[in-house]
């Protein structure tokens, strides 16, 4: 059988003992490309997990005894869900009207969209990128683009201050492949910081929303 | 993580084989 | 012979050597150099050095140390007792090479071959030995490779002694006899109690002389080899009976090429940049590729 080797924040440890389904992992839609990519549910909180994956030639695994080719090492990272939210929130906007969320997020390709509705404080969240309404006790929603960039926008500030925290070199690009993220060079400017943040961000919204967000 | 591709996946005795040295 | 330093620890080389006879660091002395264990494909490869004074040659040849292919393996291991005894004119030293070290040296990516690795052994041991004190004026050396250039490149790093390459020279000069049978001795010693560092269960110790045509250590071979790891370490992976058995029945490992011309795969950038952007695969940011890090899309 095929193993596979993650490295998971410590908070989902027990997770998947409190419930046999505890973990998830569903393919759910890439905002950025309207591909699948995969993701990681957290059932007991829930909260949702992106998964990145470390891929290298010439690697493999020994796992206690027994040896796995390919040497992938899975990341599951927290994530905003409000940026796959987001990807259904535009596409409906074309309708033009307020609408419930669960007529918002439906996705025959991806029919696991629906656990994002699962997700605690969605409304609190909604209110950073939508105008809503509500009708006898139902809640509508409408995707507001200006509330949107601005959200974002202060994503991008997150970003840029996580990036100095971190002494990511955000100047010209690494040549050597063993960066060493402790050599900041001072020669980065703020404008070198927020692009890279905005490229970053960029990985998890539309290319639309991404040009409109550079604009802004 | 071995700097190299076994091309199967299939058990091993690494145990036996395999001292992982610090 | 001592092996407790090899027993600890058979992955590398050990070397061994008798006390320096006091009467070799007065008197001017003859050195044999001789090799036992170079055509087995298991267990190590023992170079071994003998020396005397030259006017106590004929004592050792009245030891009886004749052409050692002739002896077997106890008249070796009591002639060697003998040889102990009598040690107060006869001195010797052993460079041990385990599989593993022979393995590596002509498998690493700068080759080192057989020849070139027994060449530099000899020499190790000749240095030793004037490490030692011993007054060499006289090396006989049974020859690997061409005896010419073999002799030529002795002479030339030893200028001050007189250097014999000869074949057969264990049959010719008693002092490189003795020196085989030292090598001998420790080989079959240390073969008999080879300590295999992988904690091998049904482990049988039936791997007969350990040449690739003994039927015995072809028996042994086949059954002993392991899809992932190949062999245990007691068998010399560089050895074409080994390699021949892991082509078939062993699992296929790839390693990083050394860096050729473009890395292939990587096209060149300006592939991603062609007019229409929907060729373009979704690139992860620069952060990510920085580290190998890509969405997984399945598991």
């Amino acid at each position: 059988a095929r193993q596979h080797v993650f490295l998971l924040p410590e908070c989902l440890k027990d997770a998947s003992k409190k419930m046999t389904s505890g973990l998830m992992f569903v393919k759910l839609v890439r905002p950025c490309s309207g591909e699948g990519a995969l993701y990681l549910f957290n059932m007991c909180l829930p909260q949702l997990f992106e998964i990145k994956v470390f891929k290298e030639k010439h690697h493999s695994w020994f796992i206690n005894q027994s040896v796995q080719s390919g040497g992938l090492l899975h990341f599951a990272t927290p994530m905003d869900p409000l940026f796959l939210l987001l990807h259904y929130l535009i596409k409906a906007d074309k309708e033009g009207k307020f609408q419930p969320l669960d007529q918002v997020v439906v996705d025959d390709m991806f029919p696991n969209c629906i656990l994002l509705l699962k997700l605690p404080e969605l409304e609190k969240l909604l209110r950073h990128v939508t105008e809503e309404k509500e009708i006898g006790k139902k809640k509508y929603y409408k995707y507001s683009k200006e509330k949107t960039l601005k959200w974002l926008g202060k994503k991008v500030n997150q970003t840029v201050a996580a990036l100095k925290t971190n002494n990511i070199n955000v100047g010209a690009r690494v040549q050597s492949a063993a960066f060493f993220p402790g050599h900041q060079i001072s020669s980065d400017k703020e404008e070198d910081y927020i692009r890279y943040a905005h490229g970053l961000i960029s990985d998890y919204i539309s290319k639309e929303l991404s040009d409109d967000l550079s604009k802004y | 993580l071995l700097p190299c591709e076994v091309r199967v996946n299939r058990p091993a005795p690494v145990a036996r084989f395999f001292t992982p040295a610090i | 012979m001592d092996f407790r330093e090899l027993e600890r620890d058979n992955m590398g080389r050990c070397r061994l050597n008798s006390p320096v006879p006091a009467v070799c660091r007065k008197e001017p002395c003859v050195l044999g150099v001789d090799e036992a264990g170079r055509g087995p494909v298991l267990g190590p490869m023992v170079y071994a050095i003998c020396y005397c004074p030259l006017s106590r040659l004929a004592d050792l040849e009245a030891l009886k140390v004749a052409d050692s292919k002739t002896l077997s393996e106890s008249e070796r291991d009591r002639l060697f007792a003998k040889m102990e005894e009598d040690g107060d004119f006869v001195g010797w030293a052993l460079d041990v090479l385990s599989p593993n070290l022979i393995s590596t040296s002509m498998l690493g990516r700068v080759k080192y071959n057989l020849n070139s690795l027994s060449h530099d052994t000899a020499v190790g041991l000749v240095q030793h030995a004037l490490d030692q004190g011993v007054k060499v004026v006289q090396v006989f050396v049974d020859t690997v490779g061409l005896p010419e250039t073999y002799q030529e490149r002795l002479q030339q790093r030893f200028p001050s002694i007189e250097v014999t390459v000869k074949a057969k020279a264990d049959a010719l000069y008693p002092v490189v006899s003795a020196a085989s049978i030292c090598a001998k001795v420790a080989r079959d010693q240390a073969v008999k109690n080879w300590q295999f560092v992988e904690k091998l269960q049904d482990l049988d110790t039936n791997y007969g002389s350990g040449y690739p045509n003994d039927p015995k250590t072809k028996v042994w071979l086949r059954k002993h080899v392991e899809p992932v790891f190949g062999f245990p370490q007691f068998v010399r992976f560089s050895w074409r009976t080994a390699q021949s058995i892991l082509e078939k029945e062993a699992e296929s490992i790839l390693w990083e090429d050394l860096p050729t011309g473009d890395q292939e795969g990587l096209g060149r950038i300006t592939s991603y940049f062609n007019e229409s952007p929907r060729n373009c695969p979704h690139l992860p940011h620069r952060y990510f590729q920085e580290r190998g890090l890509e969405s997984a899309t399945t598991l």
